[in-house]
C-alpha cells in the first residue's frame, strides 16, 4: 500500500505529516517505508540521516539497486529512502527519459510488498516529482492549512489529481484532507474549515492537527513528535490520526 | 530595478511579502509592477484579478506583447502581470526553448525602465521559474520563518543563488533576509534568529513581520494589509519594511 502526502501549496505540513504519521504507524509495530521525494530533503534532515550517496535519485537513474538505498531509522520498524540535492537534477533530465511519469513506480513496485505502508513526501509543486509520486500511489493524503490561499489553491490541485486518475493511474484515491496548524480561536480558521466541509464533506479527516510548537521543535532533534514530546497536544493528535488513517484504509 | 522574492522552502511568505511590500511602495507614490511567476497564481488571486488570458505565460511564449499583459490594480500606482494555470506548462516546454533561463529577463527588459520597482513572486522551488526570476533580477529578497526547516534549507538556497551569480547573472545581489511570522515568545524563534544572525549578519532585515491574522485575512478581500487593516501590527511592520527596503536599495 503506497500513500503519497502531497499538495502544491507550500508550507502546509506535508513533511511533518508524512514523518509523524509514518513514525506513529511504525511505533504501532507496522513495517513502514518513508520515501523522500523532495529535493529539499527534509525527511532526510528530519531523521538526521547521512545519505552517503544511497538516494532515491541514484535508484531512479539506475545507478543503485533500490534495496541498497533503504536506510534504518532510530525507530525499529521505520525505514527511509533519503534524498539529496542531486534530486533537483531530475526536473531537467526527466524530459529525456522513457516513461518519465512512472520512474518512481517502477522502482517502488519491486519492494512495496515487503512493507505494510510506503509513504512518499512530495515537494510543493505539480511537476515531475509530484506526478511520479501520484502515479506510484494507491492513495493520496492532502494536508491543508485553514487559510485563504490553501482553500483557493485546493480546487486546482484537485483537478490535477483527477487528471492523473483519468489517464495515468486510475486506481489512485484521495484518502483524505488533513487540516493542519488548526487554531480554533481564529475566525478565519472556522470559515475556511466550513468551506472545505461544504465542498469535500466525505474527504476531510475529523482529526485536525493543532498548532503546537513541540511539532516544530522535534525535527531539530531528529525525532518524531511521539518520541520528542509524547504527552504534547501534537503527539496526541498524531495518535488519533493513526486510528482514523487505519479506519479509512480498511473502509476503502 | 527588478527584485525577486524567492525561497525554495514553501509557505514562508513569499507571496505575502511581495504583495504587501509592492503595495506599500505604490501607496507611497512609487510606480510599481508586480509579476506573478508562480503557477499557483496567488498574486493574481490576492488582487482578485481575472487574467482573461493576458498572462506572463503568453508573453513568454511570444503570443502576447508584454504591454498587453499589464493589469491595473485597485491601487493607482500598482500594476500586475498575472498568471494562470497555463504557466505550469512552462516546466516541460522550457527544455525545448532557446536561452530558456533568460525568457523572463528578455521580456521584462522591455518595460522595466517605466517603473520604479518591478517585483517577481516565485514558486517554492529552484527549477525553471526561480532560475528565470533570478536571472531577470538586480536583487533578491529571501523570506524565511524562524523554524528548523527554514534554517536547514537556507544554506542550500544560498548556494543556488551563488551558482546563478557566478554563471548567469553576476550583478544579482541578495538585498536581505526577512524573518516572517515572527513570534518573540517561543524559544525556537529566538534560537533560529540567532543562527541566522550568526551566519548572515549583514543580510538580515532588522524589521521582522509578526504573525498577525489580519495579514492572512486580507487576500480574501483582494486587498493588501495597508488597505484592509491599516492600524494592525501587520500594516505597521510593512510600513517599517518599506523604509528599510529603500535604505538598503540606496546603499547598494
Ligand atoms: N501542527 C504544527 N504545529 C507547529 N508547527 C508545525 C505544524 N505542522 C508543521 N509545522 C512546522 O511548520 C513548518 C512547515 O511545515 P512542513 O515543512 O512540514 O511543510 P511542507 O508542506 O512540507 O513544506 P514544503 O512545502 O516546503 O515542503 C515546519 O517548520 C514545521 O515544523
Ligand atoms: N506574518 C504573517 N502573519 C499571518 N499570516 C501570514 C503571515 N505571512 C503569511 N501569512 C499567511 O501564511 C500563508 C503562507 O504565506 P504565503 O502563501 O505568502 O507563503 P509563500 O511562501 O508564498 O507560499 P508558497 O511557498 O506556497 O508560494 C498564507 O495563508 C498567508 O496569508
Ligand atoms: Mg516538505
Ligand atoms: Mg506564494
Amino acid at each position: 500500500m503506497v500513500i503519497c502526502i502531497s499538495n502544491q501549496k507550500g508550507g502546509v505540513g506535508k513533511t511533518t505529516i508524512a514523518l509523524n504519521l509514518a513514525s506513529a504507524l511504525a511505533l504501532a509495530e507496522l513495517r513502514v517505508l518513508l520515501v523522500d521525494f523532495d529535493p529539499q530533503s527534509h525527511i532526510t534532515i528530519g531523521f538526521n540521516i547521512d545519505p552517503q550517496g544511497k538516494t532515491i535519485y541514484r535508484v531512479i537513474t539506475g545507478e543503485l539497486d533500490i534495496r541498497e538505498s533503504i536506510h534504518q531509522t532510530s525507530i525499529e520498524n521505520l525505514f527511509v529512502i533519503p534524498a539529496d540535492e542531486d534530486l533537483a537534477g531530475l526536473e531537467a533530465e526527466a524530459s529525456q527519459m522513457e516513461n518519465n511519469r512512472f520512474l518512481l513506480k517502477k522502482e517502488l513496485d519491486k519492494i512495496k510488498e515487503e512493507f505494510d505502508f510506503v509513504f512518499i513526501d512530495c515537494p510543493p509543486s505539480i511537476g515531475i516529482y509530484t506526478i511520479n509520486a501520484l502515479c506510484a500511489s494507491d492513495f493520496v493524503i492532502i494536508p491543508v492549512l485553514a487559510d485563504f490561499y490553501s482553500l483557493e489553491g485546493f480546487s486546482k490541485f484537485f483537478k490535477a489529481i483527477e487528471y492523473i486518475r483519468e489517464g495515468l493511474n486510475p486506481s489512485l484515491e484521495i484518502l483524505g484532507i488533513v487540516i493542519n496548524m488548526y487554531d480554533r480561536r481564529t475566525k478565519l480558521t472556522k470559515e475556511v474549515e466550513e468551506e472545505f466541509l461544504k465542498y469535500f464533506p466525505e474527504k476531510i479527516f475529523t482529526v485536525k492537527i493543532p498548532k503546537n510548537v513541540k511539532i516544530a521543535e522535534a525535527p531539530s532533534f531528529g525525532l518524531p513528535i511521539q518520541l520528542y514530546s509524547p504527552s504534547s497536544p501534537g503527539a496526541d493528535a498524531f495518535s488519533l490520526l493513526v486510528e482514523e488513517f487505519i479506519e479509512k484504509i480498511e473502509k476503502s
